[in-house]
C-alpha cells in the first residue's frame, strides 16, 4: 500500500535544489551571491540609503574535494535597512517568510532566495549562517542560526546583542557553502558588472578568493524615488482575493468597499459599475455569497470603465540613467533608448525601458548581444526562454532596420519593472511572454532600432563622401 | 517600517501560478488535463493494472466572459489503485503531501500538481472538487473538498461512503476551472498521441465540449514491470540525509549503518569504505558529531569503491515498445530505436532511450520534429530550453550523417527515466543539462543517426540504380 507524507517547504526546496537554481557547485555559488546582493540593494533602497555592499568570497583550505570545487566563505554586508531582530530567525531561517509580500516593486519576492542559500550552504558544509543586524536603533543583533529542514523552523545556535554606538544601520550575512568560484567567476563579475549599469548610485564592492579587489564606485548619490506599494486594481481580481477583502473589511457597504480596497476606483467609477454588477452599493459586502463573489469577479473583469492602474507606484530605471550606464559600461559609438507609457497584464502596472547599443566597445560576437533586467536584476541565464529573446530574435526583422545581426557589434537592453515580475522559475531567470509585456519590448525595441537604422545611414553616407 | 509575513505553500502557488504550470485559462487547462492522467497512470502502473483512462471536458454555459475562455468540467477517472479514504483530503487538498516522496521511477514526483489543479478550479471558479475513490475494500467513498489557501489545508464540505458491491478500484476527480479550451486544443490532443505512443497498454478515452470522442485503445495487455523503490546511493548524499538515518536507524555499528540504508553496499565494499574514511565499523552512528558527518559524506563522494547503483529499480520503455509506438503513431519509412546501458548522475540511476524517425507519416517542417519524454511522460513545452534541444540542435553535425536538416522530414525521440528526473520547473516541461545525462543522449543519437546515414544512403543507391 501506499505511504502517505506531507513535506515542508524548506524540505520541498532541499529536494529539488536545481529548481531554484541551485543546481551544481559553480551555478550555487552564483545564486548565493546575487540572492544575497538582491536583499542588500532592496534594503537600501526601499529606505533610500545610497548602497554600500561589500561582498567577500574566500576559500577554505584543506576542504576540497576537487581542484575547484571547495567550501567557499561569503559574506555580504550592506548598509540597509536592517532585519528587526525578532525577525531575523525566520527571515533567514524559514521558506515562504519576508517582507515582500505586497503588491510593491521590489527585486525579491517569493521569500525563498536568502533561506535558499543558507540551505544550501547547511546541507553541503553543515555549517550554520552568521547574521548581524541592525534597523539603527539602540542595539546590534549576531544570530548563528541553522534551518530545521523538516519543519522548516529556523534553529537558533547564538544570540547575542551589543550596543550600537554608532547608530549603524545594515545586515551582514557570513554563510559557508561547497561552490565552484572558478567556474562560476565571470557569470560573478558579469553580474556585478550589470548591476553597477542599472544601480549608478550604489558602491560595490568585491573581493575575490585569491583577495583581488573588484570595486564598482557610484557615478552618482541621487538615488531613484523608491517604489510604493499600491492597492490591487480590480482586473487582477480573483475569487480568492476577493474572499480575504471581505473577511478583513471593515467596510459596511459595497461601495465604500469598492472604493477602499481598489486602486484608482473613486465614487462615482464604483457606483457605475456596481450598477453594472447588478449589486446595491449599500449591500454589506460580509453578505455576499459564494455565487455573489463569482458574479463580482465576473463583472469586474469584463466591466471596461475602471482606469488604468496608475505606474507612480514604480521605480523605473529613466532614459537618462540607463544610456549613461550604458555609455560607462560599453562605450559603445551610438545608443538610443526608449522610455515606454506605462501599461498593465492582468491588473499589475508595468513599465518597460529598451536600449541599442551600436560600435564602440560593443564586441561582435556573430549575434545581437542580450542584456535583460527585471526589477533591476540582471538575469544572465536561460535567455533562449525569455520574452526578450523571443522579441529580439523571432518578432523583429533587423534586416528591415539596416542592420546585419551577424556582422555588426549589436547590444540591446531590456528592463521590465512592475508590482509583480511574471518569472517563470523561482530561480528569476527568465521571464514568461505575457502579451502585453511582448507587445511594449517590441515596440520599444522598433523605436530604437529605427533610430539606429538612421544613424547607420548617415554613417554610411559620411563614408562614402570621405571616398571621393 | 517593514511587515512580515509567512505564507503556506498553497499561498505560495497561488501567488505564484505561472511558476506551477497555470499562466493562462489555456495553458490552466492543458496542465489540469495533463497532472490527473499522470496521477492515474501512475496509480494503475503501480499496481500493475492496465490503465483505463476515461477523460471528459464539458463546457458549462451561460458562464463564458469572453469566446473562448469559459468555465469547464474536467472529469478523469481510472481504474487505478485508489486514495486510501482517511488520504483523501490531504491528497489532495494539500499542498506538498502525496505518496511519490520516495526513491522510485514515477511520473509525479513533487506532492503539487493534482493539488495545483484543484486551487487553480477554485480561484476561477469557486466551485469545490469532487473526488471519488475507492482501493478495492468495502466501501466507495466520495468527497466535496475545497482548500483553505492560506492554511494549505484541506475543507471538507461533504463526505459520503457507499458500499463497494463489485470490488472496484479507482478514482474519479471532477474540477470546474475556468480554461481556453480551443487554444488548448492541439496540445491536449497531442499529449494524448504521444502519451498513447509510450503507454501502448492503456486505453485513454477523452470527450472533447463538443462531445467528440477520441479514443486511443491499448495495443497490448502487457504491462512494463513496475518500477521498484530503491536505497539511496553513497554519491548521492549530503549532510541532511546522513543526519535523517542516524536519526531513524536501528544500527548500533557503522558498519551494519552503511549496509542497511545504502544501495549496493555490501559487507566488504562497507569494511573498505570505512577504513578510507577512516571510521571504526564498530562505531555507533548516533555518536557522529557534525563534523564526523561532513567527513563522512566527503569521503563518500571521493571513494571510488562503490558499486554504480543499478538500474534494476527502472523501468524503461523497452527498445520494441518504443519502435512500435513510433510506428503507429508516424507510420515512418525508416525508424532506429536505441535503449543506451544504464547511467547515474549524483547517485540517481537513469536509462536513456532514443530513436531517430524518417519519412513516411512524418511531416517536412523545415528542422527536426523533436518528441521528449521523461519517466513516460510527454514534455511538450519550452522545448529550447530542454537537454535535448540542445543535444539536437548545439552538439550533432547532422551533415556528418547526410541528413539536410531543413529538406528532410526527420523526427528524434527521447525518453530519460530515473528515480528522480532533474526537472528546471514545477512544471516539469524541461530538464537540466546533467553532464551525464547529455553525455548518454548525445551517445545515443550518434548511434541512431548513423543508422539512418546508411539507411540515406542505400536509398539514395537504390535511387541512383533505378534511373539507369
Ligand atoms: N540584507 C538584508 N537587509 C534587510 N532585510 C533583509 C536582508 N536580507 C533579507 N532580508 C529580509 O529577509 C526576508 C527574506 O529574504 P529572502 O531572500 O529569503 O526572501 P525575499 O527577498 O523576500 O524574496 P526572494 O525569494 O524573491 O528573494 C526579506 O523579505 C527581507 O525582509
Ligand atoms: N488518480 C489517483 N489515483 C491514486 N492516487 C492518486 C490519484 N491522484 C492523486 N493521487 C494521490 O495523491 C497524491 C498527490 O497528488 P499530486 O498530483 O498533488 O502530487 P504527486 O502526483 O505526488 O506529485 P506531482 O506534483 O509531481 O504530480 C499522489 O501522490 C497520490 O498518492
Ligand atoms: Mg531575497
Ligand atoms: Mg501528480
Amino acid at each position: 500500500r501506499e505511504v502517505f507524507y506531507e513535506i515542508s517547504p524548506a524540505d520541498f526546496f532541499y529536494r529539488n535544489k536545481d529548481i531554484a537554481g541551485f543546481s551544481n557547485p559553480a551555478r550555487a555559488i552564483y545564486s548565493t551571491i546575487r540572492e544575497l546582493i538582491e536583499n542588500s540593494l532592496d534594503a537600501s533602497e526601499l529606505y533610500g540609503y545610497p548602497p554600500d555592499i561589500y561582498v567577500r568570497v574566500t576559500a577554505d583550505s584543506g576542504l576540497s574535494t576537487t581542484e575547484n570545487i571547495n567550501v567557499y566563505t561569503i559574506r555580504v554586508g550592506d548598509n540597509g535597512s536592517g532585519v528587526p531582530a525578532r525577525h531575523i530567525p525566520s527571515a533567514f531561517g524559514q521558506v515562504f517568510y519576508g517582507s515582500k509580500y505586497k503588491l510593491r516593486q521590489s527585486r525579491g519576492t517569493f521569500g525563498l532566495g536568502g533561506t535558499m542559500a543558507i540551505l544550501y550552504g547547511q546541507i553541503t558544509t553543515n555549517s550554520p549562517v552568521k547574521v548581524i543586524s541592525s534597523t539603527g536603533d539602540r542595539a546590534i543583533h549576531e544570530y548563528e542560526l541553522m534551518i530545521d529542514i523538516q519543519r522548516n523552523r529556523p534553529i537558533v545556535l547564538k544570540h547575542k546583542s551589543y550596543k550600537n554606538e554608532d547608530g549603524w544601520h545594515g545586515t551582514v550575512i557570513e554563510v559557508k557553502i561547497e561552490g565552484d568560484y572558478p567556474r562560476a567567476m565571470p557569470k560573478i563579475i558579469e553580474y556585478l558588472k550589470q548591476t553597477a549599469i542599472v544601480a549608478p548610485y550604489a558602491n560595490l564592492t568585491f573581493v575575490d578568493p585569491k583577495g583581488r579587489l573588484y570595486r564598482f564606485e557610484r557615478v552618482t548619490e541621487e538615488m531613484p524615488k523608491p517604489p510604493t506599494e499600491t492597492k490591487p486594481h480590480p482586473y487582477g481580481s480573483d475569487v480568492e482575493s476577493i474572499k480575504r477583502m471581505i473577511a478583513v473589511t471593515p467596510c459596511k457597504d459595497m461601495l465604500s468597499f469598492m472604493t477602499t480596497h481598489f486602486h484608482k476606483v473613486g465614487r462615482i467609477t464604483a457606483e457605475k459599475f456596481l450598477a453594472f454588477a447588478g449589486i446595491s452599493p449599500k449591500k454589506r459586502p460580509k453578505s455576499l455569497t459564494n455565487n455573489d463573489i463569482v458574479e463580482l469577479v465576473k463583472a469586474m473583469k469584463e466591466y471596461d470603465g475602471f482606469r488604468s492602474p496608475s505606474a507612480d507606484c514604480l521605480s523605473p530605471l529613466g532614459e537618462n540613467l540607463l544610456k549613461a550606464g550604458i555609455l560607462k559600461e560599453l562605450n559603445p559609438e551610438f545608443v538610443s533608448v526608449r522610455q515606454r507609457s506605462p501599461s498593465v497584464y492582468s491588473g499589475y502596472p508595468f513599465i518597460v525601458e529598451v536600449a541599442i547599443a551600436y560600435g564602440g566597445g560593443i564586441p561582435k560576437t556573430g549575434d545581437i548581444l542580450l542584456y535583460r533586467f527585471a526589477n533591476r536584476i540582471p538575469l544572465l541565464y536561460d535567455e533562449a526562454s525569455d520574452v526578450s529573446w523571443k522579441v529580439v530574435h523571432q518578432l523583429i526583422n533587423w534586416k528591415h532596420y539596416n542592420v546585419d545581426v551577424q556582422t555588426m557589434p549589436i547590444a540591446v537592453f531590456t528592463h521590465i519593472c512592475s508590482t509583480k515580475i511574471p518569472y517563470r522559475s523561482v530561480g528569476k531567470e527568465f521571464i514568461a511572454d505575457i502579451p502585453e509585456i511582448e507587445r511594449e519590448i517590441l515596440a520599444g525595441l522598433r523605436d530604437v532600432a529605427r533610430e539606429l537604422s538612421s544613424y547607420l545611414t548617415r554613417r554610411r553616407a559620411i563614408e562614402m563622401e570621405k571616398k571621393r
